[in-house]
């Protein structure tokens, strides 16, 4: 199945 | 000098309520425009974002930028002491490593005072950026938590799809497989009974269900909930706070390599 995607690949480090 | 009273303590219940499945520890960011708190789970998959103006408080006051950190444990065990129809203010002294919170019944016979460390959080504060969405859903805050316990006695996966034709919830697994579609309502009596479904273009996602059913404990802070989604990108889950505020909660979405 898809793979669980990390959310700091999408959100920038500010 | 940081001090906010809510009239409505069981808000401030409710959003620990709803939050403290994901994530252990947070800084509140309080500034003279209100509070904000941005946490994300251990596993760097969904984030929490809370949004509380100032204008929900009274009094509010905030003298100076100040980064307050709780453990969620802490604040849970403390705000469970308070009463729903109890007042709740929090209060800081610059300088000081405590927090204070003050509870007080409606006819003022009853306060109550407790006092909690502050922690020195380190967490990462990420940029979330501007988005233009595919498609916004906004629905019935029990119709989104009903759909997510279902679909997850079927998998560990919801697949999202909005169409012109409404939006599909879908979930399989070694047991079977199920759908759900929720369309556009015509005419309801009460609007956070309408389900209202803006399309810019199909799009069509799958999320572990594992979160959304975190999310949704956020159920008993607003009758309404909105779904934001566009193709390869987060999902966004918005709880509103009354008039002053929201809860937010990011999600990954999971994608064929």
């Amino acid at each position: 199945g898809p793979a669980q995607r990390d959310l700091t690949s999408f959100f920038k480090t500010a | 000098m940081f001090e906010a009273r809510l009239i409505q303590g069981s808000v401030l219940k409710k959003m620990i309520d709803a939050i403290k499945d994901i994530v252990t520890d947070i800084n509140l960011d309080c500034s003279s425009t209100g509070i904000s708190v941005q946490a994300m789970d251990s596993g760097h998959v969904c984030l929490v974002l809370i949004e509380l103006g100032s204008d929900g408080f009274e009094p509010y006051r905030c003298d100076r930028n100040i980064t307050l950190g709780l453990g969620l444990k802490a604040l849970s065990v403390v705000v469970r002491c308070a009463n729903n129809d109890d007042s709740i203010t929090i209060k800081a002294q610059e300088g000081t490593d405590n927090i204070n919170f003050v509870f007080e019944s409606p006819n003022g016979e009853k306060t109550s005072q407790f006092e909690i460390k502050l922690m020195d959080i380190d967490s990462e504060h990420l940029g979330i950026p501007d988005t233009e969405y595919d498609s916004v859903v906004k629905m019935p805050s029990h119709e989104f938590q009903r759909i997510c316990r279902d679909m997850s006695q079927l998998g560990d996966s919801i697949v999202v799809a909005c169409t012109k034709d409404g939006i599909q919830f879908s979930a399989s697994g070694d047991m079977g497989s199920g759908k759900i579609n929720l369309r556009q309502s015509s005419l309801v009596d009460k609007e956070e009974d309408q389900i209202n479904i803006e399309l810019n273009d199909p799009v069509h996602l799958t999320f572990a269900l594992r979160y959304l059913n975190y999310f949704t404990k956020a159920t008993p802070l607003s009758p309404t909930v909105t779904l934001s989604l566009k193709a390869e990108s987060p999902l966004c889950v918005t709880y509103p706070i009354g008039d002053f505020g929201s809860m937010k909660f990011f999600l990954a979405p999971k994608i064929d390599d």
